[in-house]
């Protein structure tokens, strides 16, 4: 999934 | 990626389209709150920065491009086009929607997940965002009865977040440490706010009447 921190989500 | 996210942000799409369905081929704006559409611009502003130093996945920055593009050009219509800006109810949406901003970017200065430019940006859009739907529900009520367009704009809009909060439940069962109270909060509230919107509207499906 991405990287740690980032939001994945929109 | 879940069928409940996924759902949520087809839901959100729907909202948006059936929005620039309306202001685009019927030239009308009417019962629309533009304060709302402009703090919406704020809001996927203040959101999608990371669009160019984080990659996700290619639906994520397709998305995120549809929304920012559709929520700028809803606002540039309401503003700048004559046909649609004449129907613009300016006499009625007077929310002082600008007093939200400045609580919702003091709250993100206060109560954030990493104290970094982009993620207290990124947690003052979750505050605005929860807030933005004020205006159009203030001028909702002020503009008697709302055709359908706008009706079900507003019943998508609402549904989307409250799809994201399965969503969220999902995510919590299935991944490990995946736990943002500040998200689930913001979108809790942002939902609860229109409650009373999916109560008449609900029954104007039961009783076949407009949204009164």
């Amino acid at each position: 999934d991405t990287p740690k921190g980032f939001h994945d989500e929109l | 990626m879940n069928i409940f996210r996924l759902a949520g942000d087809m839901t959100h799409l729907a909202s948006v389209l059936v929005l620039l369905l309306k202001i685009h081929t019927i030239k009308s704006c009417a019962g629309v709150s533009l304060r709302t559409q402009e703090l919406y611009a704020i809001v996927f502003a203040t959101r999608y920065l990371d669009i160019f130093t984080s990659f996700v996945s290619v639906y994520n920055t397709f998305m995120k491009l549809v929304f920012l593009g559709s929520s700028f050009s809803i606002v540039w219509y309401m503003r700048y086009h004559k046909a649609v800006h004449r129907t613009y109810d300016r006499e009625q949406d007077t929310f002082r929607h600008w007093f939200l901003v400045l609580p919702c970017l003091v709250l993100a200065l206060l109560i954030h997940e990493k104290f970094t430019f982009l993620e207290v940006l990124w947690t003052f859009s979750l505050y605005l965002e929860a807030v933005a739907i004020l205006p159009q529900l203030v001028l909702l009520q002020r503009t008697r009865n709302i055709d359908n367009l706008t009706g079900q704009y507003i019943f998508l809009l609402g549904g989307y977040r409250g799809l994201y909060i399965l969503n969220w439940i999902y995510r919590y069962f299935t991944e490990p440490h995946f736990v943002h109270w500040i998200t689930w909060i913001a979108g809790l509230v942002q939902t609860l706010l229109y409650a009373d919107f999916f109560y008449y509207y609900f029954l104007r499906f039961i009783g076949g009447r407009g949204v009164e």
